[in-house]
């Protein structure tokens, strides 16, 4: 629909429906995605990156969606 | 919220630099 897969969607509505400030962790999203490798969840954060759907907050390790809001 | 300012800038500085990206990747597919 988005252009995106079903990975990267998934990626990105957990990344979406997390409201805390510094917004969610690699950590987290493994925690909710049992089913994807750290590696998968990290091309799908990496490819969201780079389309603008989301950035790093306070590290590297933790993200927010520019839909948010 | 226990963000420091210097955090909530840099998020802030992000933020904005994904909003420009996505706006370009959106103008490309055009």
């Amino acid at each position: 629909v988005n252009g995106l897969t079903a990975h990267q969607s998934q990626v990105l509505n957990l990344i979406k429906s997390c409201h805390v400030p510094e917004g969610m962790s690699l950590q987290d999203l493994k925690l909710q995605l049992h089913s994807m490798s750290m590696s998968t969840i990290k091309q799908a954060v990496d490819f969201l990156s780079s389309e603008g759907h989301i950035y790093s907050t306070v590290d590297d390790d933790h993200y927010k969606s520019t839909d948010a809001e | 919220s226990g963000l420091t300012e210097e955090q909530k800038r840099r998020i802030e500085e992000n933020r904005q630099l994904a909003l420009a990206r996505r706006a370009e990747r959106l103008a490309a597919q055009r």
